[in-house]
């Protein structure tokens, strides 16, 4: 494992760790989207079926229970507990995210590693993957008041996406020098869809404002 | 077998 991954894995646990940490602490999950959190959980629960047949390192099979675990979490407070569901953003939060179901799917039926059951869902939860921002992100452009910990929660997401793309490039020299198309390809788009966010989130950090992205 | 491509990813 190299430097970038682990900077990516463990941006990407401190973004879990910001989130649940504003849920905890102030009992308010506003601004934070159940439907891209819900889509987290389809996409951990689909590419981490391996844990029970593929053995990589102590540090993989517990990185993925984590991922697994917090995501569950996350849905559990904000549909369920008493408190916090009742701070959800949900006349903002409107994004139709069941509708990118099935074109993920297909596609991962059409273009995966190998024509198995787990390989198609990995895919599929790669192509998930790459999109299950985008309810967070419209949310965030109708919050008029988004707070900071939910604007770093974003930024930390986006930041182990472009670490990964790190992580890539230096794989790729050092290691195999394999193209592989299906990672790289949706790691691109995802990052890509952060680049608005990252525009604003770093124009309102050097000017000291509070965070607002335009409609 | 060998590791499929990318998945000793997170």
């Amino acid at each position: 494992m190299n430097i970038f991954r682990l900077a990516g894995d463990m941006t990407h646990l401190l973004s879990i760790v910001v989130l649940l940490l504003k849920i905890r602490t102030t009992k308010s999950c506003a601004g934070i989207s159940l439907k891209t959190q819900e889509l987290y959980v389809i996409v951990f629960i689909t590419r981490y079926l391996d844990l029970f047949t593929r053995y990589v390192s102590f540090y993989n099979t517990a990185m993925k229970l984590v991922f697994i675990g917090t995501s569950v979490a996350i849905v559990w407070y904000m549909r369920l507990h008493k408190v916090v569901k009742q701070t959800y953003s949900r006349d903002e939060d409107t994004f139709k995210h069941y509708l990118l179901i099935p074109p993920c799917f297909i596609l991962a039926l059409l273009i995966p590693l190998e024509f198995t059951v787990t390989e198609i869902l990995w895919s599929f939860s790669i192509y998930l993957e790459a999109v299950a921002i985008l309810p967070q992100l419209l949310l965030l452009q109708r919050s008029s008041n988004i707070d900071n910990l939910t604007g770093s929660y974003v930024f930390l997401l986006g930041a182990y996406r472009a670490l990964y793309i790190v992580n890539w490039v230096y794989r790729f020299f050092t290691e195999t020098h394999k193209i592989r198309w299906i990672p790289w390809i949706s790691g691109l788009v995802q990052t890509a869809l952060y680049a608005d966010f990252f525009y604003y989130y770093i124009k309102s950090w050097k000017n000291h404002e509070k965070l607002r992205l335009p409609a | 077998r060998e590791l499929m491509e990318g998945h000793d990813e997170l």
